[in-house]
């Protein structure tokens, strides 16, 4: 695992995130469930928590979006780069964006599956940078696994630990 | 040079366009000779995070890498 130079991290163990929009492919409840078990991926293993909020700005902002969307990293249509979060930080810090020219599922194999790329995507919001690891969550490519039985790998569970330490209510 | 003939142009673009999103590679404003020494330079860098053979040159192997879909993140090596 590798985490932000310069230990970038979040000085609070309570964040909020906000839900902007969403993407065509899925049903909003497919969307909001897909989203709320990618978080409760790293607060299994850390003291982290966090709260969806409905307005106002929170610290993770997630949003659909395509090509050029103002933050000068624009996205490239289908296939290419899938999605892109920010490092731990104030205002654009710690927002996730993903690309909606891709076809995002909730479970199926064809297509993007949106818990796997929002939980990597994330790992970089609060802290962590891409692994070597092929096996790790970080790892930059995208490989399909099989959601119903995920587990944190344990390079991603070392890197976040590492970072917030461990979830002390388990 | 880092690219072999049988590598297209179409692809040594998407190569070019790969490591400057993620490796920072600068744009070519110098010298072809200098140009071709910092892709070289980039391709070892994402060669050797990713766990390829480090040659410095644009193989199929590592142009599979590049055509994965991916997250839009640089890679810690960059």
């Amino acid at each position: 695992y590798a985490v932000v130079p310069g230990n970038l991290k979040w000085k609070t163990n309570q964040l909020t995130y906000r839900i902007e929009n969403y993407t065509p492919d899925m049903s909003q409840a497919e969307v909001d469930s897909s989203i709320e078990r990618a978080f409760k991926v790293w607060a299994d293993v850390t003291p982290l928590r966090f709260t969806r909020i409905y307005s106002g700005v929170a610290d993770i902002m997630i949003s659909f979006v395509v090509r050029d969307h103002g933050d000068g990293y624009p996205f490239d249509g289908p296939h290419g780069f899938l999605a892109h979060a920010f490092f731990p930080g104030p205002g654009i810090g710690g927002d996730a964006h993903f690309d909606d020219d891709e076809s995002f599922t909730f479970s199926s194999s064809n297509g993007y599956n949106l818990f796997l790329v929002a939980a990597h995507e994330f790992g970089h919001a609060l802290g962590l940078e891409h692994s070597g690891d092929p096996g790790a969550l970080m790892y930059p490519s995208y490989s399909f696994r099989d959601v119903k039985t995920f587990v944190l790998p344990q390079d991603d569970v070392n890197g976040i630990q590492a970072i917030y330490g461990r979830n002390t209510e388990v | 040079g880092p690219v072999p003939p049988s590598i297209g142009e179409e692809e040594e673009d998407l190569a070019k366009n790969y490591l400057k999103k993620l490796y920072n590679m600068k744009e070519s404003t110098r010298s072809f000779g200098r140009m071709v020494s910092e892709m070289s330079e980039k391709l070892r860098e994402m060669q050797e995070f990713f766990g390829l053979e480090v040659t410095g040159t644009l193989d199929a192997e590592t142009l599979e890498v590049m055509k994965k879909p991916r997250c839009g993140v640089p890679d810690v090596a960059a």
